[in-house]
């Protein structure tokens, strides 16, 4: 693991009262190898490694640790910053419908997002309504409403041939008319070159004006994560991110470079196929399983 | 790189990102590297001509892709069975469904078997493509066992005279031992319907997997001898470079690429293509 390997690189530091460049150098060498591993983006690992270079260098080599522990010390502490730190949504003025919207690539895990962040809401007093605004994905409605009733949490559908945006006004209508106070909306899979298809999200998003806006990113993506959340982000400006199917052992490097990328936080983790499987994200959890 | 370049630690850099970013890992990024190193030896310490390096590592990616046994399998008598896996969201349903569009237009009976008895909605979504395909389904209820629902289907394809059938199960993670042992059931089930069965397993794959995509194709490879993978949603900007590795330790090709969500998105794998889009 990665305190190994660190504490081979800098075995050489021992005795010695302070980091120099030549002697971090290795170590810094296998931060890049593990983050590289871990699907961390070539961007994201060159403003790391200069940070934690600057952060090392000079640094008095604590006489209680390791060079290696002492160089964890600080990978770890600025990878659990750089996740989380300053992160934190807006609270949401009170009263009136909440409007929450999911978006992402295709198959990321939207729609099984939904209803769990419908179930979240509902055990903590709110009374969620779905909304089945995907209309491309064959059985997508169906999908929605098995979910829906297993969450015991209604869905608000309409008959094929209503547009998206149809959908959503009407679904607002409804929510009001039935005292929901919660509207969570699944959108279909779209790819965020997809202009079409990004500027329907942006259209849905007038309409709405969502006080929430999720980006749902599968934590199994490789180096395109970047690019999927930069364009969401800057046709959305998206209020935070969900990590899905992290019970996989992808390292989920993924995180780190979306933080790095769009500034936004990470906000809940889908941990499974259970509508349970869903919980607040931990940036601490999440540097450790990095670092490997 | 316009006109010549030193091979330097700066050029080499730099290229070396690009293949990071196109996924292709650490691992396999050095051993290209070092291939290209030694075929810049002949260029003694002269720059090397513009586009060089760039279409030597292509050729190099090439090397590692090119071998015969990446056309689709089909069986010596029919039917043709081929069971589709994967990792959850990856695109197999669709891609069943695509495939089945093009061995109906081949003149093929196609029987498609809904092994997905657990996701919401699945044999309801295969349905669709069948209808769209033009060909038959097997389904049972949700919560059915996949394994006898492959069973039935088997028997449902003979009394259809099925050419080829087409086996859904449901998206799984390879870190969860009993789902794969669920799989390997579902295997051994086919290959005591039928000698030689399955004809092909394909792993399919989202172009935009990481490195886990490597450690996905060694255990699906384990639970289910996989033949070929399907690479999917290349139509976005992902460019699936882990499946160099895959190719490299485990012989396994890309076969299929899916382009696009219709019903014509599917193409043959092109590793001309493929290695170009890495650098585009
Ligand atoms: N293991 C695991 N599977 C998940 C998780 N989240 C979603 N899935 C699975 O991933 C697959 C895709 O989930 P969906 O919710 O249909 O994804 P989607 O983003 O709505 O897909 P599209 O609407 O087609 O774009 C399904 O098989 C889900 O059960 C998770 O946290 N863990
Ligand atoms: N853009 C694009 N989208 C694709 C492609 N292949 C599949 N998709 C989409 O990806 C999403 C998931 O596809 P599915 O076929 O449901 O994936 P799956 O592997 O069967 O998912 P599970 O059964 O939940 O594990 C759907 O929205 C598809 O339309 C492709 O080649 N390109
Ligand atoms: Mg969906
Ligand atoms: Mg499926």
């Amino acid at each position: 693991n990665l305190t190994d390997r660190l504490n081979q690189a800098l075995r050489r530091v021992r005795g010695q009262s302070h980091l120099t460049e030549k002697n971090i150098q290795e170590a810094l060498r296998e931060v890049r190898l593990a983050f590289l591993e871990a699907d961390v983006h070539v961007g994201a690992v060159k403003e790391f490694i200069a940070r934690v270079r600057e952060r090392a260098l000079g640094q008095e080599v604590l006489a209680s640790l390791e060079p290696g522990q002492h160089a964890i010390k600080v990978v770890y502490e600025e990878l659990t910053r750089m996740l989380g730190g300053d992160a934190l949504l807006d609270p949401i003025p009170a009263g009136g419908l909440i409007v929450t919207m999911l978006c992402g690539l295709q198959g990321s895990g939207k729609t099984t997002a939904c209803a769990k962040l419908a179930l979240k809401m509902k055990n903590e007093g709110r009374r969620p309504l779905l909304v089945a605004a995907d209309v491309y994905r064959p059985a997508a409605v169906e999908q929605l409403k098995v979910l829906g009733e297993k969450v015991d949490v209604p869905v608000f559908s309409q008959p094929q041939g209503a547009r998206p945006e149809q959908i959503v006004e009407r679904a607002m209508a409804f929510a009001r008319a039935e005292g929901r106070d919660l509207l969570i909306l699944d959108t279909a899979g779209r790819l965020h070159i997809d202009e079409r298809m990004m500027d329907e999200l942006v259209r849905i998003r007038k309409l709405a004006s969502p006080q929430r806006i999720f980006l749902v990113i599968d934590s199994m993506v490789g180096q395109d994560a970047v690019r999927q959340a930069e364009h969401f982000n800057s046709r959305l400006d998206v209020s935070g991110v969900i990590l899905s199917k992290l019970d996989g052992d992808a390292r989920g490097g993924v995180a780190l470079s979306v933080r790095h990328a769009i500034g936004k936080p990470i906000v809940f983790a889908s941990v499974g196929e259970k509508p349970a499987d869903f919980e607040a994200f931990h940036p601490d959890r999440m540097a450790g399983r990095i670092l490997g | 790189f316009r006109g010549g370049l030193k091979l330097d630690d700066e050029s080499l850099e730099q290229l070396e990102e690009i293949l990071l970013a196109a996924d292709v890992g650490m691992m396999t990024t050095q051993h290209l590297v070092a291939g290209l190193r030694e075929r810049a030896r002949r260029f003694r310490d002269k720059d090397v001509p513009a586009d060089w390096a760039m279409n030597t590592l292509k050729e190099l990616i090439l090397d590692e892709l090119q071998h015969e046994t990446s056309a689709p399998a089909l069986a010596e008598n029919p039917p043709t069975i081929v069971l589709v896996v994967g990792v959850n969201g990856v695109g197999k349903t669709t891609a069943i469904g695509k495939l089945a569009a093009r061995y109906v237009r081949e003149g093929m009976t196609v029987l498609l078997i809904a092994g997905d008895t657990f996701r919401a909605a699945a044999a309801e979504q295969l349905a669709i493509w069948a209808e769209r395909a033009g060909c038959e389904i097997h389904s049972a209820q949700e919560g059915a066992d996949p394994a006898s629902v492959v069973y039935d289907g088997l028997a449902h394809a003979r009394r259809l005279g099925a050419h080829m059938v087409i086996i859904d199960t449901a998206g799984r993670l390879h870190t969860k031992t009993h789902l794969m042992a669920e799989l390997s059931k579902i295997r051994r089930v086919i290959e005591r319907d039928s000698p030689g069965a399955p004809h092909e397993t394909l792993l399919v794959q989202d172009a935009s997997t990481g490195q886990t995509g490597l450690v996905q194709a060694r255990v699906f490879t384990e639970a289910t001898q996989v033949t070929g993978v399907v690479l999917t949603k290349l139509d976005g900007t992902a460019k699936g470079g882990v499946t160099i590795a895959i190719r490299r330790e485990l012989g396994l090709p890309v076969k299929w690429m899916g382009v696009g969500e219709k019903l014509d998105d599917l193409e043959l794998f092109d590793p001309e293509a493929f290695a170009a889009a890495i650098f585009n």
